[in-house]
């Protein structure tokens, strides 16, 4: 568990969320 | 031996028995997401968070979210009548959730909200603070520590700035708002261990 935020499932919300954001900047 | 959930980021502690413990972390989870989603977006109106390499945003976030989270719903925990309030709207005092197995967490994360409303802060002010959270250039796995840290800086002069203006004869303020920071990252720490604890019970 070196990394909680991953193993909570964080890091895929916070990609995601991310992600949209830099589409948009790509846009 | 009946499961709660004593994290106000729930819509209420008590638990489903009928569910499996997958089920339970699925709703939980469904319950704290719409709450990341917020920190991210937060994030992104940083001025200069968008600049820094998507790496060290994720790693920010992954890093900070709990942290951010502690300060802006400082206001769930009522420490007049000593009670937090869930997200499904209803009230629940301390007493009730330490019989629910609450225990040094939730009184520290009291302790910490007790003393911030105290600081009685602007919204500017806190949105400030809580950008000084979420960007350390100490978080690990960062890959261009100087660029966060040249934000961080940048954030800091302009929150001592915005403190000292708006409360020019009590000084000590932003001094206290620095010694929270290492408040939550101990709360932090704490939280993490508590949270993976119950997802892998």
């Amino acid at each position: 568990f070196s990394d909680p935020a991953s193993n909570l499932g964080l890091e895929d919300i916070i990609r995601k969320a991310l992600m949209g954001n830099l589409e948009e900047r790509q846009d | 031996n009946r499961l709660y959930l004593v994290c106000p980021m729930n819509i209420s502690p008590h638990v489903n028995l009928h569910k499996t413990g997958h089920e339970v972390w699925e709703e939980f989870s469904h319950c704290f997401t719409p709450a990341v989603r917020e920190v991210v977006e937060f994030a992104k109106k940083i001025p200069g968070f968008r600049d820094l390499s998507q790496h060290d945003q994720v790693s920010l976030l992954k890093a900070g979210t709990f942290e951010v989270l502690v300060v802006r719903f400082a206001s769930l925990f009522n420490v007049k009548d000593r009670t937090v309030t869930f997200l499904g709207g209803n009230k629940y005092s301390v007493e009730t959730l330490k019989a629910m197995g609450s225990g040094y967490l939730l009184n520290s994360m009291f302790d910490f909200s007790e003393k911030l409303m105290n600081l009685g802060l602007s919204e500017e002010e806190m949105s400030l603070f809580t950008a000084v959270v979420l960007v350390s250039a100490d978080r690990s796995g960062l890959e261009n520590v100087n660029s966060v840290e040249a934000l961080q800086e940048t954030l800091i002069r302009a929150l001592r700035s915005l403190i000292t203006r708006n409360h020019p004869n009590e000084s000590a303020i932003f001094t206290k708002l620095l010694l929270k920071l290492p408040d939550l990252r101990s709360l932090n720490n704490v939280h993490s261990e508590q949270l993976l604890a119950f997802k892998v019970h």
